[in-house]
């Protein structure tokens, strides 16, 4: 399972190709299958933010 | 032979050093170029309306923004001091810095993708001093590759 | 080719000193810049919605105090992200859709 650590909050211009990397992570799995994977089961109706 | 040998390792091992610092400036250029712009235009907005922005409708630097569908399901869980936050995604999203924002909004003229008209080049070379104007507009054409022996 | 060798590694090593010295200073200026500008340098709401595609989305805007850690982690269901601040109250809020 992936995992990337950042530290936020520093003054502007502290940039980080890191936000990048978590782009192209979760933007790479497969939401389906990773539901199916889950044994199928509906996600929990989870509350809205 | 030897010798001629390590001044080509020590050669190479500077290229590349040099090729990391040229996009290190390139990013504090465009850094530079974008704050600059962003505060010119929130100068100027204040001066049309004679007032700051209502303090609720504003946000300042630094900040990171986490964008998503309207119909992801996020989980939320707060500490009571707001010192510690769990956010659960049930889609895909997106995060991105303070910097990316302003790219986005145009804030750097376009230098960050090569592609700047003569008009923002004129505008983003009057926001650099002296000794970065020629790095502005090599990067109007794309990323620097060149070192400027400029003095000042 | 040695002595041309030389001469090459020489002029490397002026222009990274070239380098660093402007990468110093333009640190320096966008430092000395975000702190005496710091009124100025701020975002409206509508500004962030122009920068995502569709424009309809959550954009959730995070205001951490320096040193704060972020955790983006792939649990068994969907993705998690956590934050955690150790000099202060992070601020999280939803940008509105008007």
């Amino acid at each position: 399972r992936s995992r990337i650590l950042i530290s936020i909050g520093e003054s502007f211009g502290v940039s980080d190709e890191k936000f990048q990397k978590i782009n192209e992570m979760v933007s790479s799995t497969d939401w389906s299958l990773k539901r199916s994977l889950d044994g199928g089961s509906a996600p929990k109706p989870l509350k809205r933010l | 032979a030897q010798e001629c040998q390590n001044l080509e390792v020590e050669r190479q091992r500077r290229l590349e050093r040099i090729k990391q610092k040229q996009s290190q400036l390139q990013e504090l250029i465009l850094q530079q170029i974008a704050f600059k712009n962003l505060v010119q235009r929130n100068r100027q907005r204040e001066q049309q309306t004679k007032r700051p922005p209502p303090a609720n409708s504003v946000i300042h630097l630094p900040f990171i923004i986490v964008n998503t569908s309207k119909k992801t399901v996020i989980d939320c869980s707060i500490s009571n001091d707001k010192f510690e936050y769990l956010f659960n995604f049930d889609s895909m999203f997106e995060i991105h810095d303070d910097i990316e924002v302003l790219k986005r909004m145009g804030m750097a003229c376009g230098l960050e993708v090569g592609k700047c008209s003569a008009e923002d080049l004129k505008t983003a070379r009057s926001l650099v001093p002296k000794a970065l104007e020629p790095y502005v507009t090599e990067m109007a054409q794309g990323p620097i590759n060149n070192v400027y022996m400029t003095t000042g | 080719r040695f002595q041309a060798l030389q001469r090459e590694v020489s002029e490397l090593t002026e222009a990274e000193e070239k380098l660093d010295e402007l990468i110093n200073k333009c640190s320096l200026q966008l430092r000395l810049l975000t702190e005496d500008t710091v009124t100025l340098g701020y975002v409206r709401c509508q500004d962030l919605r122009n920068t995502v595609h569709p424009a309809d989305q959550i954009i959730m805007v995070i205001r951490a105090p320096p040193e704060t850690q972020m955790q983006v982690s792939e649990p068994t269901e969907g993705y998690q992200i956590s934050l955690k601040s150790s000099k202060g109250p992070i601020d999280v809020f939803l940008c509105p859709e008007d």
